[in-house]
């Protein structure tokens, strides 16, 4: 199953999300194969886990055919990587004019594709032909959300280009649910979001599970660690897990 | 002057920050006449403000020329504004084999810039097309920043990206400054980035002002406030005063 992690608006945890699942997938309990693919170039994602990599050892050289998935791929920590670098922002202009250009991601995958249980994409805070590569490639996707007044103003362009999306480029597409990320319940803003407008909003769409304000996640980026390795009791290493829990139908193991 | 409010990280405070500077910059003490260019297709800093506009009434359709800059201007709590669109993520993909096409605002604002003491132009998390205009027609950037890592993994390539922008687009542009925003001097990895990574790094570049974190500019933007309209004695009101000093060089008034 390929997801992406994705949502236009900016600092809302797709790539917090997009590493510590990936980590939690791979857990024992779980042991799911995961590829991660890095489709921002901030590389965010990349720099969570490892140093830079050269562009030609990144997914840039892939959307530009000039290299194969699989001769990109690291495994870091149990999970296996595409990285992305800087050279990916100039690479939306390059494909601009090819035939089939929301296409480049899907056919790349196509042969390493069930290898992986779940493949995550984590994208740019943007809905141009990159993350439409992403979403074009994809069978679900997963949003992150903070609980402010921008993420609400923002849910009704989203489902927009959504159903767009589904009916132009990829109709298998779903949303698999809304996450509320650095959820602090002391905060009445983000409680009275939560509760009055996203639940009612969103319905069964909203996952059960709520990532919650942890300063260990910050620690643990600063250490280029994910949250489960830097402190496996930490509570955003245990919101990660029962999201993994979550998306495996309690599949989880035990 | 016009100042563009850009960094490619997504949640850092862009639209905070071109907000609550706009406010300060207007009020009494300073008394400037202020335009605030909401180019970002979220239309965050818009909604920050007032209520959403159709795409004929945004910045959308000055861009695509079928509309002049004082025709879409609209005054909210003493701030002259420019709002922004969802429509203006397609405008990317319309302007993108027009000649000129990075100086399309430059051109836009030319009747209008001497009305103003300062232009603020919002940016989307993003260095596309649209950031272009905006670098293209700014004489300043102030670059937003939250204190972590991938605040810290950006900042090279940033730098990368305003020197190519600087000798082919628009060589009189300079960095106005860093700025650090959300400060929470509580959290060990916020206060170890900027006092023994950022400060050493960035110098003088770095604004000695620094906007803490406050939930009162929460609770503000859930009112479509500015936080001084919202809570004048508030610890993010009198940052964002303190700014609009330190960019005025002091000649704030009293
Ligand atoms: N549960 C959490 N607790 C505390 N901080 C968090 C949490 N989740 C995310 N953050 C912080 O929020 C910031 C933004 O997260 P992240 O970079 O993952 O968002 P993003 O949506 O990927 O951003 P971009 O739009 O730039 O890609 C990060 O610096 C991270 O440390
Ligand atoms: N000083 C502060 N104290 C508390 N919260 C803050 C502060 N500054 C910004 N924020 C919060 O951080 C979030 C991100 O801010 P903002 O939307 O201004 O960032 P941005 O860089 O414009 O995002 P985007 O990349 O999507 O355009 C907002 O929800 C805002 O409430
Ligand atoms: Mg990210
Ligand atoms: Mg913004």
């Amino acid at each position: 199953m390929i997801i992406s992690i994705v949502n236009q608006k900016g600092g809302v945890g797709k790539t917090t999300t997009a590493v510590n699942l990936s980590k939690s997938l791979t857990l024992p309990l779980a042991s799911k194969k995961v590829l991660l693919v890095d489709l921002d170039p901030q590389a965010n994602a990349t720099l969570h886990l490892t140093e830079r990599v050269e562009p030609e050892k990144s997914i840039s050289a892939v959307l530009m055919e000039k290299a194969l998935l699989k001769d990109v791929v690291i495994n870091v920590d149990g999970i296996d990587l595409v990285p992305s670098n800087i050279s990916l922002s100039g690479v939306e202009l390059e494909i601009f004019m090819k035939i089939g250009r929301e296409y480049i991601l899907k056919d790349a995958l196509k042969d390493i594709k069930d290898e992986y249980d779940y493949i995550l994409i984590d994208c740019p805070p943007s809905l141009g032909l990159i993350s439409l590569n992403a979403l074009a490639a994809s069978d679900r996707i997963i949003v992150p959300m903070h609980l402010e007044k921008f993420d609400v103003d923002g849910l009704s362009d989203f489902l927009n280009t959504f159903e767009r999306v589904k009916s132009k480029i990829n109709n298998n597409l779903e949303i698999m649910g809304y996450l509320a990320v650095n959820y602090n319940k002391r905060l009445s803003v983000s409680k009275q979001i939560y509760e009055s407008v996203l639940k009612p909003q969103l319905g069964d769409k909203m996952f059960k599970t709520v990532i919650r304000t942890d300063t260990k996640l910050k620690e643990a980026q600063a250490m280029c660690k994910t949250v489960y390795t830097y402190k496996n009791n930490s509570k955003c290493a245990a919101d990660y897990i029962d999201l993994a829990k979550e998306i495996t139908g309690g599949k989880y193991g035990k």
